[in-house]
């Protein structure tokens, strides 16, 4: 059933969806300590996130981030990763999802995205039944339909009582675990398109009462979007989506009690240096000409070698033996020369230089 | 880090996020290396300082000294490794995040 959806998910989804991950998650109750099986910095984490970490789709993102580190990020996985969780709520008796991806940024490109729910509801292997049964046709009286799922995605209703059907898609449960996996990367790339990040989700199994969220509250279903940030290697990139802080907190507001309330009370921090303006001078830095013998005396750490200083840095404006005398010259003594009369150019250059 | 050459090298840094508080929404890593660059890139610079062309030029001038408030070449980051980050949003959704340039690796004069 996921065939058609594999194209273009980044390697880090393709993996997750397929490598078998989601059987570690079969269990919510027991999600944390099975995904943090053989990863100790796994365990830490949860332990970190707290309470949060028994919400599943925190434990996945634990597990790619612990993914991206071990191994990096490869071409095609993007640089970010962002879950969404729902609010459930009843619109005319039936289940729905609400998603909100508004925090998803202009620049960040979609690549991929999944969808993830719990149903229990997976069909029994045929092998398994059959094993015990020495009936060669109990294949073929256990043929039952396999379960299905409708994935329907919609606006947040406006004009329209349900909203407008942003998408559909069928899914045939695993075989294996409780939580499912859609790739549903056409979908959010339309809907970032368009700029309609408020949507509505449904889950139809033509059965009544059907729940699709695990045990408790925190096993809601999820979204998880694979894209890249353009904008991450513009500069204060860091700044921009880690450093936020309320200038104005709620206590301040107050314009009595705020620094900013009168402008009379502000101190002019700002000095003024006179001709710092027109010149190559940093602002507060004296400066002082460095006379000729503190090159080589003063200047030299004692802890470089001279192989480490740099041989061929001047060499082109040395000047030229022909290169019959070249020739002549072992490598050994050319190095020897290389080294004496390095500092014999860097004397020559400074001289000229003081000269002019 | 006293007795480390006072050449352009990197130092050790470590950053908590605590100390800077991002700690309340970062949920991984509370810390990292971040490492910095300090120390002088004073005429000659030895190989390792990795001086670019021009900071090289530029060092010359200096220490000739005959044109006045040109300084040392910088002792800045080279090469930088980039930095997993794990986080919570606005919304409170879990987002991971891989930002560039986060640590570094190397220091050179430029």
């Amino acid at each position: 059933s996921h065939a058609p959806g594999v194209v273009g998910l980044p390697p880090a989804a393709y993996d997750f969806l397929f490598s078998g991950a989601p059987s570690s998650f079969s269990s919510a109750s027991a999600s944390s300590s099975s995904a943090a099986a053989g990863s100790e910095h796994l365990g830490d984490l949860s332990a970190a996130l707290g309470a949060s970490a028994r919400d599943m789709v925190a434990v996945h993102m634990l597990k790619l981030y612990e993914k991206y580190n071990r191994e990096g990020s490869r071409p095609g996985d993007g640089n970010t990763v962002r879950s969404f969780k729902p609010k459930l709520e009843m619109i005319n008796q039936k289940a729905l999802y609400h998603f909100n991806l508004t925090s998803m940024e202009d620049s960040e490109m979609v690549l991929s995205a999944t969808f993830h729910f719990y149903s229990d509801r997976r069909p029994r292997s045929r092998e398994v039944i059959c094993k015990r049964s020495k009936n060669s046709s109990c294949r073929l009286l256990h043929l039952q339909p396999l379960p299905r799922f409708h994935l329907i995605f919609r606006s947040v209703p406006q004009n329209t009582p349900l909203g407008l059907v942003k998408g559909n898609v069928t899914i045939f449960p695993h075989q294996r675990g409780v939580w499912q996996t859609k790739d549903i990367s056409h979908i959010i790339k339309e809907a970032k398109q368009g700029g309609e990040l408020l949507l509505l989700a449904e889950l139809d199994s033509g059965e009544k009462d059907q729940v699709f969220h695990g045990p408790g509250p925190n096993n809601m279903p999820y979204i998880l979007v694979y894209a890249n940030d353009l904008a991450i290697s513009e500069p204060n990139s860091v700044a921009v989506t880690l450093q936020r802080y309320d200038p104005f907190p709620a206590s301040d507001t107050d314009p009595s009690s705020s620094p900013n309330a009168s402008t009379d009370s502000r101190v002019r921090r700002d000095i003024y240096v006179p001709g710092s303006i027109h010149d190559n001078e940093l602002p507060e830095v004296e400066y002082s000409v460095h006379h000729p013998h503190h090159l080589h005396h003063t200047h030299h750490p004692q802890h470089y070698h001279k192989h480490e200083l740099w041989e061929n840095a001047y060499k082109a404006l040395k000047p030229k033996s022909s290169r019959k005398d070249r020739r002549k010259k072992g490598q050994d003594h050319n190095e020897m020369l290389t080294k004496s009369q390095m500092l014999n150019f860097d004397e020559k250059t400074m001289k000229k230089a003081r000269r002019k | 880090q006293w007795n480390e050459p006072r050449i352009c090298s990197r130092r050790y840094l470590k950053v908590d996020f605590a100390d800077i508080g991002w700690n309340e929404w970062i949920i991984s890593p509370k810390s990292f290396d971040a490492y910095y660059c300090s120390g002088a890139c004073e005429f000659p610079m030895p190989k390792i300082v990795r001086p670019s062309n021009h900071a090289t030029i530029q060092s010359i001038v200096k220490a000739v000294g005959i044109i006045p408030g040109i300084p040392e070449p910088c002792c800045v980051p080279d090469k930088m490794n980039s930095l997993s980050v794990l986080f919570l949003d606005e919304n409170r959704n879990v987002v991971l995040k891989v930002y560039p340039n986060m640590k570094v690796e190397t220091c050179a004069c430029r």
